[in-house]
């Protein structure tokens, strides 16, 4: 009945923006006869995310599609995987130096600048802006702060106050930026990194009446973020192409098991997107 | 006897779960309907955990463990519910995470006690 | 029918345990009826195997990486076994390490069969 | 029928000193009509430690006696359960700057300093010393290895060729030290910082016949160091009282229960045992 047994393992089962992903992977999985699973941790955390790939490994499936984390926790348990012969892809983060066959998803840094620049622009180079972030310590989210720092850097007059971590959950974002708001009264701008974290910072400037005075820019095209986006208090957000790494992910790695070359390196789609783009 | 049990140990491991995504659902939209919805949960877990008192003998470790950890689900939920009515963010915030860590536990030991069970 | 699989999934749960048991008992003592016990417990994992196989409708993806875990459990086993022969102790502790992981996961898979079995 | 229900958890459920706590903790739990549950990781796991101290917890307990391992993982944890009326005692390895009430167990610096005394006495201030330690980033392992480093310091002949880390597992331990010996041939001590590193150590010098040319002080009074002791592979190890350990933090949370108060730090004995004192 199926040709083929992959594992792909989100960062967090029921985040929406991974919701896309498998939504991507499972349509390539029906059309090419693979029995796909998705399975990983409940609510993000990296020692249960290397487990699930530990034993998607001693189940003997044919493939495993999962972000690269972290370099020294991801790299050497990706390089016994593969060494004991099952090929690795991962998506949406990358461990480059690690053994794993192909990487597709977003080029974080260049995310990251992006948004960055979109800052720039749309506050006339002047701004006091505090970052919410996924994660200190996870791949993607470094590169996107970094990618952002680097685009601002030469701007006189934008001023990074303050950079706290969401853990990628929608609560704890709010939290962290209401903590922001009473903390620092100068704050006028907000810039999330990952797919909650513009929600989280949107829900508490509605709740504090401060959407005309704050400008928020946010990632990925979630329904929420869309919805505020619609209202006013979201103005932009970096589009990322979950859908496509998903169905990529899965068609690349038919072609490895069946001995074609991949390419190293598949960079998706990212650009920023404004209200005026919506309609 | 042992059917029964299994039964309703399942109801517990569901309504647990259904406690904390009504419980999310509220936070993130604040509409009544889920208050609603979390508030049937609630109570149905107040049922399960008193049919849990009659019908299960109390020595064993693991089901007194249990039954406090469902007391310590209802009532970490509930302070979610009342903070985040009064706008506090900081507290609401840290009251569900520990709804999400108890009802986790909570699942582990319904696999434990399903377990201890059979062998 | 419900039953006999419980009681299936549940020897296949006690004897990966005494795999792991037998094998320490005998990397640490290097006394021959540790081997036999440790050989022993393997033969029978061979054979619940084999009764799964027969039990089971092998369509639900759990109990397909299930059957493959048993097999990584008696590969890396038997691997320890081999390398320990022979004196290289770098192979033997690493695969000694993956006999212990390997006997976690179908600890865990076992609970989740078994609730699936329920719900 | 119990008048109060405890928890201790040991850093691995089945290593042989921790059923030694346990039997003490046991004896007096049967003594003072207390129902003591003794869980925790099966392996030495951290994230299993302090999730199995949140159970606890969540399990309404009347106390908790655990280890402190690290200051930065269990301080917050411990002053959570502590602020939400739980009490909290250490055993054997202690975090001080936490709400904790009370620690019982070894001075592990001065372990490591008395270790590392022996050390000189018994090879006349002259060797090349390896240490194999149960962990890096452990409170009690850290503090055994520095007070062996502080006593050892002014001695000019006394070198620490290497330091190497055993997870507290016997097998991992001996891998350690047969790759010590194959590296650094001028090895000719080793200092085991956990109870089964000395044994681990002593299997590997054995089997490659290096009894005679090797000096191994060890930690514990398990049997099988006494064997290893008896015949002459082991020359000392450190004494701990893991049974008075069990049992005090046991008699201690009942008078913290009763309102009593209880002296904030309680060190247990220790000592080094040579084979001469075995008769
Ligand atoms: O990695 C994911 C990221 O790409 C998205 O933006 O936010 C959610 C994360 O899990
Ligand atoms: O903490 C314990 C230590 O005191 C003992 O020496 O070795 C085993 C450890 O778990």
């Amino acid at each position: 009945k199926y040709k083929y047994h992959f594992v792909l393992v989100p960062e967090e089962l029921d985040n929406e923006y991974w919701r896309l992903v498998e939504k991507g992977a499972m349509a390539a999985a029906k059309k090419y006869g693979v029995m796909l699973e998705y399975t990983g941790p409940k609510q993000a955390n990296i020692d249960e995310h290397l487990r699930t790939i530990e034993m998607a490994a001693a189940s003997k499936v044919d493939g495993i599609m999962t972000q690269g984390l972290s370099d020294d926790q991801f790299t050497p348990l990706i390089n016994k995987v593969v060494s004991m012969g099952t090929p690795v892809i991962t998506v949406d983060t990358d461990v480059s130096n690690s053994e794993r066959l192909s990487y597709i998803g977003t080029d974080n840094y260049l995310a990251g600048y992006l948004a960055g620049k979109a800052l720039i622009e749309d506050t006339d180079g002047k701004a006091n802006v505090a970052i919410i972030t996924g994660s200190f310590y996870k791949n993607h989210q470094k590169l996107r702060v970094q990618g952002f720092k680097d685009a601002v850097k030469m701007e006189k007059n934008i001023h990074i106050i303050d950079i706290e971590e969401s853990e990628i959950s929608r609560v704890r974002a709010a939290e962290k930026a209401y903590q922001i708001i009473t903390k620092y009264p100068q704050v006028n701008a907000f810039f999330g990194t990952s797919a909650l974290d513009g929600i989280g910072i949107a829900q508490v400037v509605e709740t504090y009446k401060k959407q005309n005075q704050m400008y928020i820019i946010g990632f990925d095209t979630l329904p929420e973020t869309l919805d505020y986006m619609k209202k006013g208090v979201i103005q932009a957000t970096v589009v990322q192409e979950p859908y496509q790494m998903g169905y990529g992910a899965v068609k690349m790695m038919i072609d490895i098991i069946n001995g074609k070359k991949v390419p190293s390196i598949v960079h998706t789609d990212t650009r920023i997107m404004r209200v005026k783009d919506l309609i | 006897k042992g059917f029964e049990r299994f039964l309703l140990l399942n109801d517990i491991y569901q309504t647990s779960n259904l406690i904390t995504q009504t419980l999310h659902a509220y936070i993130l939209d604040k509409e009544d309907r889920y208050l609603d919805d979390y508030l049937k949960a609630n109570i149905r877990l107040i049922k399960d955990q008193s049919d849990l008192n009659k019908t299960m003998n109390t020595n064993d470790i693991t089901l007194i463990n249990y039954k406090n950890m469902i007391d310590s689900l209802l009532h970490e939920s509930d302070e979610t519910v009342d903070y985040f009515q009064k706008d506090d963010i900081n507290q609401y915030s840290n009251h569900y995470n520990e709804v999400l860590k108890i009802a986790d536990f909570l699942q582990e030991s319904t696999l434990a006690l399903l377990n201890n069970k059979l062998t």
